[in-house]
């Protein structure tokens, strides 16, 4: 179990929050906005209504001996660079916090963010991924010639065949790890597993292959 | 090949442009900004100056045409909900739409967008769920039962023994279905491999085994 602070409750921090209190971890959620801080006052572990650029508001709160420290406020991003800069300066073992644009991730960077995320920016790039390969439905980058993903089989010319006569190994390079049949997951499936319309197979091999046989699946 | 329609290039329709241009598809940007339109101009395959709002707009663009439309408009919720409503009215196949909050999306479902998402939410999940389990790199949920993940191994007790010896198998009922080594990639690893330090295992079975076995590779 660890210790998190969120500064920042808007809705990536707040979204953040939650999931963490859903993990039963202990939260404390700061914001200088006493209605944000409403918000997540019967959620989070412990609320502070604060204004986090101030010098002594993270000293006081002691964030040193937090775990994580996510600074998550967006529009002002002078407080953005003042409270990570504070964390890091008291002793903050691990701050995350989220950038506007590319120059203040460039800022945050320099001034000792352990990481800096870009949301907006990052899930556009999700997305347009997910457009791309649309019976990908997720799929994970294990470098750059490997990746892992989930398939949805949607061409009738495969349904009713099994693993070994589609000859996935051989045709694609690619090993099926499992199978989704109607929401049922079957880890390391017999080749004699018969495929239905809408199967989701998970496969691993080289990333053209994969994206080769996500073409064909349509 | 297909083509898209992408109004509001703020930092979410930004980044989903250059997705998209990136993967050489056929792009058109759209926002109400000559600015954002001046940032896009060399990179989209066309741009636009228009208010996605206005009646006639979307249809002198032939906003059907398009296989896929995203709605990237932010804080001007009438804009994105009038926009979205148009697009549908119009015979859009496929509209995309963000969403600023949980009413926002509640009316833009309603309304017939085929995809809402909420980027600042999501990506406020995903890091949270980054920050649960550190030696995770990545994950697929499979199903409510059954996960895939990239597990990092720090534990020195790991390093230096086979996966056989480890008994990821029997103790975990994991299937390691890939090793990356130094950036390296080795799909079916043989049970003889010996683990490195840092070495990340991709490895698929019961999502609470997966979550005990990045635990222990601490
Ligand atoms: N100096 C500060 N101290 C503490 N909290 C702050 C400070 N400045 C802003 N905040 C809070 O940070 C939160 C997020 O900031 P803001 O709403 O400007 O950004 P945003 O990019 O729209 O956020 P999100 O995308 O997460 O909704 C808000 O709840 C705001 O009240
Ligand atoms: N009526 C409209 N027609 C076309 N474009 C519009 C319209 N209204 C807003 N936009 C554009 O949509 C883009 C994104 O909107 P806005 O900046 O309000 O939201 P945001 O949530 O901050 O965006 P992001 O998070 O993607 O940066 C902006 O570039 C803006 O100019």
């Amino acid at each position: 179990r660890q210790t998190y602070a969120i500064i920042g409750l808007g809705r990536f921090g707040g979204a953040l929050l939650e999931t963490l209190i859903a993990n039963g971890q202990d939260v404390l959620g700061i914001d200088i906005n006493e209605e944000h801080v409403n918000e997540y006052r019967d959620i989070a572990t412990q609320v502070v209504i604060a204004d986090a650029q101030e010098d002594d508001v993270l000293r006081k709160l002691d964030i040193a001996s937090f775990d994580h420290v996510v600074i998550a406020i967006g529009h002002n991003m002078q407080a953005s660079i003042l409270a990570t800069i504070n964390a890091k300066d008291l002793g903050a073992k691990n701050v995350i916090a989220k950038a506007e644009n590319r120059t203040h991730l460039r800022v945050l960077t320099k001034i000792g963010a352990d990481l800096v995320v870009q949301p907006e920016r990052e899930m556009g790039e999700r997305i347009g991924r997910k457009l791309l390969a649309p019976n990908m439905l997720n799929f994970i980058e294990l470098s750059d010639d490997y990746s892992m993903a989930e398939v949805q089989i949607v061409n009738p010319t495969f349904t009713g065949k099994t693993i070994s006569e589609l000859n996935i190994h051989k045709k694609f390079g690619l090993n099926v790890i499992a199978v989704r049949h109607e929401g049922e997951v079957i880890v390391a499936p017999d080749s004699k597993y018969k495929i239905h319309h809408k199967d989701i197979l998970s496969v691993v091999g080289p990333k053209d292959m994969v994206d080769d046989f996500d073409q064909m699946t349509n």
